[in-house]
């Protein structure tokens, strides 16, 4: 059930060019059913080692190089996706390394190595060829050595030494539960190998790269996109639908680089009060659901049994009954204290409020403000009014004289009953009102009374099916 | 809902989540348009990637293949002016209207709903054991002044918001119908008068609940829709 393609790395959108005219790519192949198929092709030649799919046309491209080879440059492509062979492109191992095609070539004790077709200063018994990969002086494991690849040195009194190479489980470890992990192991403790997560088989899941982009699903990586207690995999046995992956923990003695970065950051995200984004960093000790049902205590195992136990989340801080995030859901939740209601979100805990300090105030609607206040309640900068980009605006200093455009200064040329705003420099984000309050000696126009005449048009109705009925 | 009954809400859309799960509420002001509350969307600025409105479908869980069922991925998010608690969501493509996806009429500005007028709310949230919540269910509210409101908020209630009548019996919105709407029918349609948010507790008995006034904030939303 594996696919051809867990041999290989993809990146999205991309175009790998080599910038010599002499060096000449393959033809395109437009008869491919997929680019599953672009990899049974590539993937027995020992002279392809990467290969482009285009996915308008179906076609595929096979390709002698990768992006280590020399006078080669990624592009970007809305047509094409480049798949690469992982031996090529992979900075670790996988067992001793027998595979790895990649470019180290200096050794563990910094000894530049001594190319394989050479004799001298070290001579020994290998000759290169496509098959065994002996190219330049990259480090190599011809022999199958247990201590991963190895070359001959350009020191004469060091014939060889190991390069040092670090299997992908060792190359990066595991802080908390492993959200974070962005390693390169592909097989799961048992040893199955991973399923890609941009396939559907052997197992259908909901875990699509393109929809989880925060989440890295690249390839068939171990990943933890739900919160799980540590990294994990779909498998390609078609029996055993997901597995967790063995990889070494952090442990509590990080290097001090990575212990600070992340205490600090959690520190800065502690919020107790109110929640920022979906609530992962909230910390307050609200204990009920926005329904107001109390929360079930986290190491509790009753009335609701759980996967979330403190002690196999000790980032999380699943203390008490207090409502947390420890899997990506949308916003703090529990596991409530009735049988017949298993989780629930605290939707009442407030948002913390990400709006600057207001830097002065405006009267009514705020028409008449002269201010220079240029920024947005979210601190964004506004764009000059006069300006075409990011934005086209409707109000410019021409159509609409009489309000006051000057350079990016918030007005209220339509009389927006918000206040002031003003076009945004941020390309997805076109107005937003600005870093201003009514003042404190004005008070808001009260609501009208209804108009006389309410005309709506294609819109509310609909048909009552029940009261027919009835 | 809590002591509702299944109804239909064409209007009424549910959000999902990245993995297909119903989250929160929302409603559709114009084919590429939909309303919702800023509780429900973790971020203003980032793309919501994967994210979806469904609509045409009474099920909370519908079949892939249901017929009527559109899935729409939701393009982007803006935000509403202070204290609005609004969010509009635009869609990536628009929604086909039918019998079973309609638009809802937005109500003129600052219009003010008379107390005493009967409006609903719809959706697919927490019933608290008042029934299962596997199809859309609906409920009547009665409008209130804010005045007689204020009396039980003790003057907390804000010209930007509407309430309806508390009961003996408890009936109301409650988790996971957030967002949704809270519809009038004024002039022989239904109109978007006010958008469930959080209360302290779903359904309190005897006190009233609180909405977002949509009518305070109809300019922004069109603004939104025209310039965007």
């Amino acid at each position: 059930q594996r696919s051809p393609l867990n041999d290989f790395q993809l990146f999205r959108g991309t175009e790998l060019r080599n910038l010599l005219h002499t060096a000449v790519p393959g033809p395109w192949q437009e008869d491919v059913a997929d680019a599953e198929e672009c990899a049974r092709r590539c993937g027995p030649l020992l002279d392809c080692r990467a290969f482009h799919y285009n996915m308008s046309s179906h076609g595929c491209q096979l390709l002698p190089w990768t992006q280590h080879s020399l006078h080669t440059q990624l592009y970007h492509s809305s047509l094409c996706h480049l798949f690469q062979k992982k031996d090529y492109v992979r900075t670790c191992i996988m067992d001793n390394g027998v595979s790895y095609r990649g470019t180290v070539a200096r050794t563990a004790g910094g000894l530049p190595c001594q190319a394989w077709s050479r004799r001298f200063p070290n001579d020994h018994k290998y000759t290169p060829t496509p098959k065994n990969g002996l190219e330049e002086n990259f480090c190599r494991n011809p022999d199958g050595d247990p201590r991963g690849p190895w070359c001959y040195t350009t020191n004469r009194s060091v014939r060889f030494q190991s390069c040092g190479i670090k299997t992908c489980r060792e190359a990066v470890c595991v802080l908390c539960n492993g959200e974070d992990y962005r390693g390169e192991v592909d097989v799961t403790e048992s040893g199955r190998e991973c399923q890609r997560w941009d396939l559907q088989h052997p197992h259908s899941h909901p875990f699509q790269p393109e929809k989880f982009l925060d989440k890295d699903l690249k390839d068939n990586y171990c990943r933890n996109p739900d919160g799980s207690e540590r990294p994990w995999c779909y498998t390609t046995d078609p029996n055993v639908e997901r597995e967790f992956c063995d990889l070494p923990s952090c442990g509590p003695n990080l290097p001090p680089t990575v212990k600070g970065s992340k205490s600090q950051r959690r520190n800065k995200g502690k919020a107790l009060n109110c929640f920022r984004g979906k609530g992962e960093d909230y910390r307050g000790t609200t204990n009920t659901t926005s329904a107001g049902v109390p929360c079930q205590r986290w190491d509790a195992q009753s009335p609701h049994q759980h996967r979330f136990v403190p002690e196999k989340y000790a980032c999380k801080d699943l203390r008490e009954n207090f409502c947390r995030n420890p899997d990506g859901s949308e916003a703090p939740w529990c596991f409530t204290s009735r049988p017949g209601l298993r989780m629930a979100f605290c939707h009442q805990i407030p948002r913390c409020t990400e709006e600057l300090v207001p830097e002065g105030c405006y009267h009514g609607s705020g028409e008449q403000y002269r201010g220079s206040v240029s920024k947005t309640r979210k601190g964004v900068q506004c764009q000059h009014w006069s300006s075409e980009t990011p934005h086209k605006p409707q109000f410019t200093p021409t159509s609409a004289p009489q309000a006051g455009l000057e350079a990016n200064f918030c007005r209220n040329p339509d009389g927006d009953s918000h206040g002031p705003w003003c076009y945004t420099l941020d390309p997805d984000i076109l107005f937003d009102y600005c870093a201003l309050q009514r003042c404190d000696d004005d008070q808001p126009p009260s609501i009208l009374d209804p108009p006389d005449q309410v005309v709506f048009e294609k819109c509310g109705k609909r048909v009552d099916k029940s009261n027919k009925l009835r | 809902v809590v002591g509702g009954h299944p109804g239909n809400s064409p209007w009424t859309v549910s959000l999902r989540n990245r993995q297909g799960q119903h989250f929160c509420g929302g409603s559709l002001v114009k084919e590429q348009w939909v309303l919702t509350a800023r509780q429900c969307i973790w971020s203003c600025h980032e793309p919501l990637t994967g994210y979806e409105v469904w609509l045409g479908t009474i099920n909370q869980n519908p079949q892939p293949g249901e017929a009527n069922l559109q899935r729409v991925p939701v393009a982007k998010a803006v935000c509403g002016p202070a204290g609005s608690q609004l969010v509009l969501l635009k869609l990536e493509r628009p929604v086909i209207l039918n019998h079973h996806v309609a638009l809802i009429c937005l109500p003129p500005e600052q219009y003010v709903v008379p107390p005493g007028t009967k409006c609903e709310i719809a959706g697919w949230g927490e019933s608290i054991g008042t029934s299962n919540n596997t199809v859309l269910h609906v409920a009547s509210m009665n409008v209130i002044s804010n005045q007689e409101c204020n009396t039980k908020y003790r003057g907390h209630i804000q010209e930007s918001e509407i309430c309806t009548q508390g009961l003996v019996v408890p009936v109301g919105a409650c988790e996971g119908d957030y967002g949704g709407p809270l519809a009038c029918y004024t002039h022989d349609c239904w109109v978007l008068q006010g958008l469930i948010i959080p209360n302290r507790v779903c359904a309190r008995p005897r006190w009233p609940a609180i909405f977002t006034r949509v009518s305070v904030f109809v300019d922004w939303i069109n603004k939104v829709m025209q310039l965007e």
